[in-house]
């Protein structure tokens, strides 16, 4: 509001001047002679006297940059040549961008660099959610799209100003595209995904920022991801939009499975927490992910001894602080209470109703909550355990304080409640580390002690459906089953819901039979 | 049993879906994930050429930026300066390097047309493109197939390489056409 | 079923389809052999 008069036509003019400079030989030849000329100019226009005439000018020219896109739109979309044309514009206005954050301040100053980097990230991306507030269905997100990518294109050149400032530029990108995150922007989606799995884009945030100090950040924006495709995700039938979204990120995940699974393994319980209970092979591709230094045993292998293996001791790396997650306070400390002294009683009765949300419809259980303390407890009865001198085992498990809060809620919650619990337990079974180990002999220990079939058919309904979806498979999940058809303490094959029918029947046998 | 969607029923409801409607069941059943255009056993990383999440493959060398000094950037002052590209000039080694960079681009029928022009014959089996070999003609020769020995582009080697091949002509490719508005 | 404020996801992104980005949108812009994508046959390489 308020622009000084005149300020708009300086800011037009200079925008042009700017793009036949940066267009013309001189310029390819040497930029950085014809950028301080052009400073000049801006100096001379005033433009770069205070910090809000800077801001005003970068607000104006993103508006203008992005008025040319939408006049030119119709004919982008259908031919090459066109886009080339709006980019000519666009990638000139991106090289302004970027030499004026490089130059600004001397080189030692990042602070004044970034500072700038932020405020223009922060410009684009707020003309970016009123051009989507105020287009609604008409939003293009071309111009953002091509804007984003080639700056951070220019920002990640291996020059030395840069590098020096590298992980503050990564950490302006993220931020920027957290507030750009799907929800905010449905719009800009599509863009956002290839934005954030863009390879220079992935090599930075993984690969080369040492430490793993961009993994935070890139978890954080797949949960964005994830919670944003929950709502579409939880019904059976996918459309077209969503599905041309959530194949995308399959896509991304195979490449992180591939190659950092140790960023999936760190993290997989903050996706797994987002992603819903129905996204079977999503869910399995991120709990498969195991360290790549680690050899895991064939599942099949016949008198596989797990107890026996060196990893299964140790305790996976989990980078949420999923005891947080366990609120509110009081209920955290009732369970504390209990965990430590086993009493009093009636608090396992108070627990069940703890978990049922009001809140949210479609949303009868607080599936956050179910899944943190899940895997507090389990943590919890890990120490114990160990602080006995014991190792987890079938025996060791059982009759603690941990185990009457597994079983209290495997006899007391409802089918839906109880589905969920277990889901939260399988969300365990992953590569071999103490977790997987506990939660997969508890697992087999509440079907060996459940007082109802109903309790027995979900631990075998959660781990099947698991099973039968296309692979991967997480290691965990295939030895816990393997373990309950093959091992006659759990009387598997006498249940009736194993003869329900043909294909449920023929899916153990063909199981079975890969074990023998 | 468990009445509701959430024991063994539910399941067999989804797996009894997937033979009527497989795409009430894309997110229960899931998809092979191996044919989404990803080499899942490549022994590199797979990230430096990632083609983005709608891609069907990974980029070509072509696709992927490399921080090159300004100057070797073709300035658009001197685009229209430059030869057009003319495949009748090069030379077949070159039309190979065209027709094998230029995957799923008008480049790579453009060459393959031109290769066409030179006697090549592209076979859509071996997958391989073929030409008559000097002096060491057909041995054998019906209406429908010819055998003897004859150059194939070993693009592994970059080089021609003779070979004996029973030729059916069913399985050469015609003559490439280009798409209309080329 | 979806929520309100779902449901108004799902149209933006629905309209977004439409406007699918493409290759070359993050990629610098090549003069001289510029992406031209068109459909060659299956026995070709693809790769």
């Amino acid at each position: 509001y308020e622009d000084p008069p005149q300020l708009l036509e300086k800011t037009e003019f200079l925008l042009r001047e700017w793009v036949s400079i940066y267009h013309s030989t001189t310029c390819n030849k040497d930029p950085s002679k014809a950028f301080s000329v052009f400073v000049h100019q801006m100096n001379c226009h005033g433009i770069l006297k205070t910090d809000d005439l800077i801001t005003r000018f970068f607000r104006l020219s993103t508006q203008m940059v992005v008025e040319l896109c939408y006049r030119m739109l119709p004919e982008v979309a259908n031919a090459s040549s066109v886009r080339t044309k709006v980019f000519h514009t666009l990638d000139a206005y991106v090289k302004l961008i970027a030499l004026l954050v490089k130059h600004s301040g001397d080189s030692s100053n990042a602070s004044t660099k970034i500072n700038l980097l932020n405020k223009v990230l922060g410009i684009v991306a707020g003309v970016l959610l009123q051009d989507h507030e105020s287009h609604q269905l008409d939003f293009h997100q071309l111009p953002y799209h091509r804007v984003f990518i080639m700056l951070f294109l220019e920002l990640n050149a291996p020059e030395p100003i840069l590098e020096a400032i590298n992980y503050q530029i990564l950490t302006a990108f993220c931020h920027t595209l957290h507030i750009l995150r799907p929800a905010k922007s449905p719009g800009f989606s599509y863009a956002w995904l290839e934005l954030v799995s863009h390879r220079v884009f992935i090599g930075r945030m993984l690969a080369q920022t040492p430490q793993q100090k961009g993994w935070g950040f890139y978890a954080q924006l797949l949960i964005d991801l994830f919670k944003y495709l929950a709502p579409f995700l939880r019904n059976a039938e996918l459309a077209k939009p969503v599905t041309l979204l959530y194949k995308g990120t399959l896509r991304v995940l195979l490449v992180l499975l591939h190659d950092f699974p140790e960023f999936l393994c760190d993290y997989h319980y903050g996706f797994c927490d987002v992603i819903p209970p129905n996204c079977i092979q999503m869910r399995n591709l991120i709990l498969s992910a195991f360290p790549r230094n680690m050899r895991l045993p064939d599942p099949f292998t016949p008198n596989l001894k797990v107890d026996m293996l060196s990893e299964i001791s140790m305790a996976p790396r989990v980078l949420t602080n999923f005891a947080s997650h366990i609120q509110p306070i009081q209920f955290k400390k009732d369970l504390d209470t209990y965990l430590k002294a086993r009493a009093p009683v009636t608090y396992l009765h108070e627990l069940n109703s703890n978990l049922v949300m009001q809140s949210e419809a479609g949303m009868r259980y607080n599936i956050p909550l179910m899944n943190a303390l899940v895997l507090y407890v389990g943590t919890q009865a890990i120490n114990y355990i160990r602080n006995k001198g014991l190792t987890p085992n079938m025996s060791t498990i059982a009759h603690s304080s941990h185990m009457d809060i597994f079983q209290n809620l495997a006899v007391g919650l409802d089918t839906e409640g109880r589905y969920l619990f277990l889901n939260a337990i399988a969300n365990q079974l992953r590569y071999p580390n103490s977790h997987t180990h506990y939660f997969s002999c508890t697992l087999l220990y509440l079907f060996a002690e459940a007082n109802t079939e109903a309790i027995q058919e979900q631990i075998t309904r959660v781990l099947l459906e698991r099973l039968i979806v296309n692979r991967p498979h997480p290691w965990g999940l295939l030895i816990t089953f393997i373990e309950l058809i093959k091992n006659p303490t759990y009387k598997f094959w006498n249940h009736e819901f194993v003869h329900c029918a043909p294909e449920i029947e023929k899916l153990f046998e063909s199981v079975a039979r890969s074990c023998m | 049993m468990v009445k509701d969607q959430f024991g063994m029923v539910g399941l067999l409801t989804f797996i009894r879906a997937a033979e009527t409607d497989p795409n009430l069941v894309s997110l229960a059943l899931g998809q092979d994930l191996t044919a989404l255009g990803l080499n899942l056993n490549s022994p590199e990383n797979l990230y430096p050429n990632f083609g983005g999440p709608w891609a069907e493959h990974p980029c070509r060398p072509q696709d992927i930026d490399y921080h090159i000094p300004p100057e070797y950037l073709i300035n658009c002052g001197i685009r229209e300066k430059l030869a057009q590209i003319k495949l009748t000039k090069y030379k077949d080694d070159l039309l190979f390097y065209m027709f094998y960079t230029n995957t799923g681009e008008l480049m790579q029928l453009a060459a393959a047309a031109e290769l066409y022009t030179r006697e090549w014959r592209y076979h859509m089996e071996e997958k391989v493109w073929i030409t008559q070999a000097p002096g060491l003609g057909a041995v054998e020769k019906t209406s429908t197939y010819e055998r003897g020995t004859y150059y194939f582009f070993d693009a592994q080697n970059w080089r021609k390489v003779p070979k004996e091949f029973h030729l059916d002509y069913s399985k050469l490719e015609n003559r490439p056409t280009l798409p209309t508005q080329y | 079923p979806l929520q309100k404020e779902h449901q108004c996801q799902f149209q933006m992104m629905e309209a977004a389809v439409y406007h699918m980005p493409q290759a070359s949108d993050s990629e610098r812009v090549r003069l001289y052999v510029p992406r031209n994508p068109c459909v060659t046959p299956h026995y070709y390489h693809q790769v």
